[in-house]
């Protein structure tokens, strides 16, 4: 999956790569302070061709508030929310809400789900339907975060640490490999990096083309701009 | 050589003055709502005139919209008309000294339709009735219930039914219980996706009940069971020509908490059988009570006694206790209804003041009877007020008739008022099955406050789109017109409540793919949505009837009237005329449709049948009138 983060008081993102193994679960967002987690599972395509970068994709997100009772599990086929000993599953074909005082789920069938947790995160989660007789790939989700202002600052993840204002410097912007995607310099959380302008793709607006945000490309699993190396990330379980 | 011949009825010299030649039963359902008809085609091969009858059962919930006889290339089509000018026709007809042909109840589930006609030698008549009704899903399926009793073999029988479900079917399982294992095999079903086809067709062989008799095993109930597929969805949502019907009921949603108090009426009248079969019910209810639930008991005959004075949480030591209380009641004194309702009501007052029961819970008085209230407050209209008053529509009240004797009129009334039903429980073996049965379809609870939201001013004439709650294994339905010829979309939101959260449903059609499905398929009958609207219309204003006052019951029965006459309905409120030829005079039989309320009395004689008497044993007819 690719993420992209906004930086500099949003004028400008830095994106990066995490390849992992499919069936493995990465940590996305973690506040201890208010029992919130998202964890994502990774999928691949249909078939693994030898000697070709696999690519892979969020298949499934497990979503907990452990303070509300509130777990959610959405997967490409299905939405199931667990709200103390009631469990409702919604099918991606129907376009619901549901909603209690501290959250809310909001569906618009077959495109989008809106998490709200009260006042302290809303999040929504993108279904990119494939076609189902393509050879290669399959359904995929994508994370958004809308708002995060009132989880804690001991919030963490493969987004979570970036919900803290990134303070990134860029410069030396010089031409790059390829024509056209300059590289610069970059100074991140005390490290020094080579990065490369690019687009990543938010599809949000357009869950089928999606819309293009540039944005300066950090190398080798966002080394040096996530804290530690992405297996620091992977988790035994979804919830 | 010796020439094969085929086996026919005539067979063995015994050859049937009457003979039923043929006998078809054809029903096409599309979204659950079902047109069936039935054509039997009878021959008189004696040399003298003979009587042949025809008497059907059809579901007490379905409509008779038309019948006709054909005889010597004549077809007389009866007429539906208003009840009082169909039976000043009929008493006319009487006075003449002529029969009449009517429908009486038949037993719990079905009426009998009943007619006969004169034939003169080597002719033959040709009946056809036909009736819809919309197929209500009881315990997770809709069930379509042919009775059959043809009493003689048939040269062509046949069972056709052919359902449409757009939403796809899940599964359809037949039963016919007059069906030997070996013979199961004959019914044919076809399912695949949204269609299903059942068939029927015995040969004379597979009628007979042993090879060289002239008995048919043909007697019994042909019963198809079906669901469609569902999940958590807005549900369903069909249009044809202009009309729409939104059926409604998500699958995977967590059931709400129910508080029971049972209302058990242990005076003189229920001794022996009665109060072992309620003592045994309320046992096995107990036992299936979820932990989650909380429930009281009172009993009543001239006084009442609360169990323990209070409601308990239906933890497995207090089912216990209570299943020891529930087997010591015995019968004995007069019947006070008022007061152990009223003592009902004030029970989930207190319990709720007390915060003993969950905020989000269905809270439901059932209410066991098996009389009339003669003691205490014996008025029955100042019972059904103090009920109203005290509940204010804050607690469902079921009111279970049992046996025979009851005032069914009062506790229907009395529970339509509460947001509940009655029922009948008829006094039978199975009678602990049926409390169980009726007990099992409010037993869990699924969504309350339902409300279906359409674009205001592009539906009209919608049906109840108001549910105070949703049960597993129901179905609600909601039908209306659409009045925005250019409405390209038909959105419907259905807003609701579950155990913890509110939940919101939305569907959205657009009007020319849903025309078009609809149109395509071979299945339905053209204008069924617009049928279907205005027998569920129909069904609910006549159970709003029943507790409206008089200015809005005059108006009820207008409107009830002028949509039964409109769509050729034999409702409470209409009769269908048919005037039959008997010689050189016409003969006027009436066909009225009876109500609950009439007195049970046992079924003797049931079926699809067709009867033979000397045309100068007239059977006797006695007029039914249902209001």
């Amino acid at each position: 999956p690719h993420f992209i983060i906004s930086i500099n008081d949003r004028s400008d993102a830095i994106c990066f790569n995490i390849d992992g193994k499919p069936g493995a679960i990465l940590n996305v967002v973690t506040d201890p302070s208010t029992d919130f987690v998202v964890n994502g599972e990774l999928i691949g395509e249909k078939k693994i061709e030898k000697n070709v970068k696999m690519n892979t994709y969020f298949g499934k997100f497990g979503i907990v508030n452990t303070q509300m009772g509130v777990k959610v599990e959405v997967s490409t086929k299905m939405i199931t929310v667990f709200h103390g000993v009631e469990k409702i599953i919604f099918p991606w074909s129907s376009t619901a809400s549901l909603t209690k005082e501290s959250f809310s789920i909001s569906i618009v069938k077959e495109k989008n789900l809106t998490l709200t947790m009260g006042d302290d995160a809303t999040f929504v989660i993108v279904l990119h339907r494939v076609w189902k007789n393509h050879p290669l790939h399959r359904d995929f989700l994508g994370f958004y975060t809308l708002d995060s202002h009132r989880l804690s600052n001991r919030t963490h993840g493969l987004l979570g640490q970036f919900y803290r204002e990134v303070n990134a410097e860029i410069y030396n912007i010089r031409p790059g490999l390829d024509q056209g995607k300059p590289d610069a310099t970059m100074i991140v959380k005390g490290h020094k990096l080579r990065v490369t302008r690019g687009y990543q793709k938010d599809y949000r607006l357009d869950p089928k083309r999606g819309t293009n945000i540039p944005c300066w490309f950090v190398h080798y699993n966002g080394k040096g701009f996530i804290d530690g190396i992405p297996t620091d990330y992977v988790v035994t379980s979804l919830f | 050589g010796r020439t094969l011949k085929k086996r026919s009825i005539e067979e063995h010299g015994k050859k049937m003055d009457l003979e039923l030649h043929a006998m078809k039963i054809e029903s096409k359902v599309t979204s659950r709502f079902a047109h069936t008809v039935v054509i039997s085609q009878v021959l008189n091969r004696a040399n003298v005139s003979k009587e042949a009858f025809f008497e059907i059962e059809l579901p007490k919930t379905a409509f008779i919209t038309n019948f006709s006889m054909t005889l010597d290339g004549v077809t007389y089509v009866g007429v539906v008309k208003e009840k009082e000018v169909a039976q000043k026709q009929y008493q006319q007809a009487v006075s003449r000294g002529q029969t009449a042909g009517l429908v009486k109840a038949s037993g719990r589930k079905m009426e009998k339709f009943k007619v006969s006609v004169n034939i003169g030698t080597k002719k033959k008549v040709i009946f056809e009735l036909t009736y819809e009704e919309l197929l209500k899903r009881h315990l997770g399926a809709y069930e379509m219930q042919i009775r059959v009793k043809p009493q003689q073999l048939v040269n062509h029988f046949q069972i056709d039914v052919h359902i449409f479900e757009p939403q796809g079917i899940a599964f359809l399982n037949v039963d016919a219980n007059f069906l030997t294992n070996n013979l199961t095999s004959i019914v044919k079903n076809t399912t695949s996706g949204t269609k299903a086809h059942v068939s029927f067709k015995p040969t004379l062989q597979q009628q007979r009940k042993c090879p060289d008799c002239h008995e048919t095993i043909l007697d019994g109930d042909f019963i198809i069971k079906y669901d469609v597929n569902r999940d958590l969805s807005a549900g369903s949502v069909q249009i044809v020509n202009g009309y729409f019907v939104h059926h409604f009921a998500p699958a995977n949603l967590a059931r709400i908490p129910k508080n029971v108090i049972f209302v058990i009426d242990h005076s003189g009248s229920m001794s022996g059988t009665k109060m072992h079969q309620t003592n045994e019910a309320l046992v096995k209810i107990l036992g299936d009570m979820d932990t989650k639930d909380h429930f009281g008991i009172i009993i009543f005959d001239d006084t009442i006694d609360t169990w323990k004075g209070t409601i308990f949480q239906a933890t497995l030591e207090n089912v216990i206790e209570a299943k020891k209380f529930v087997k010591s009641i015995s019968a004995r004194g007069g019947t006070n209804i008022n007061d152990p309702m009223v003592s009902a009501v004030r029970l989930l007052d207190k319990a709720y003041q007390d915060k003993q029961l969950p905020e989000r819970s269905v809270s439901m008085i059932i209410l066991l009877t098996d009389g009339h209230p003669n003691s205490g407050e014996s008025d029955p209209t100042r019972i059904q007020q103090n009920v109203k008053n005290a509940a204010n529509g804050k607690y469902n009240v079921y009111c279970l008739g049992f046996g025979y004797d009851v005032n069914y009129n009062f506790l229907e009334k009395m529970a339509l008022e509460n947001n509940g039903v009655a029922r009948r429980i008829y006094e039978d073996s199975d009678a602990p099955l049926q409390l169980q049965g009726f007990y099992d379809e409010v037993a869990n609870p699924l969504l309350l406050d339902i409300e279906f939201q359409y674009p205001e001013n592009a539906i009209s004439e919608s049906t109840q789109a108001n549910f105070k709650h949703l049960f597993a294994g129901s179905e609600i339905v909601v039908a209306g017109k659409i009045v925005d010829n250019s409405l390209d979309y038909l959105r419907a939101d259905v807003v609701a409540k579950t155990a913890n959260e509110n939940l919101t449903l939305q569907a959205e059609v657009k009007v020319s793919e849903a025309e078009n499905i609809t149109q395509q398929q071979q299945y339905i009958f053209g204008d069924f949505t617009e049928r279907l609207w205005a027998y569920l219309t129909i069904q609910q204003l006549l159970e709003k009837r029943i507790s409206a006052e008089t200015d809005e019951k005059k108006n009820l029965t207008d409107r009830i009237l002028e949509l039964s006459l409109k769509y050729s309905f034999v409702t409470t409120l209409t009769s269908m005329v048919v005037t039959k030829p008997e010689e050189n005079k016409n003969n006027t039989f009436v066909a009225d449709k009876p109500s609950e309320d009439e007195k049970v009395t046992r079924p003797s004689f049931s079926g699809y049948s067709m009867g033979v008497s000397s045309r100068f044993q007239r059977p006797v007819y006695s007029y039914v009138d249902s209001d």
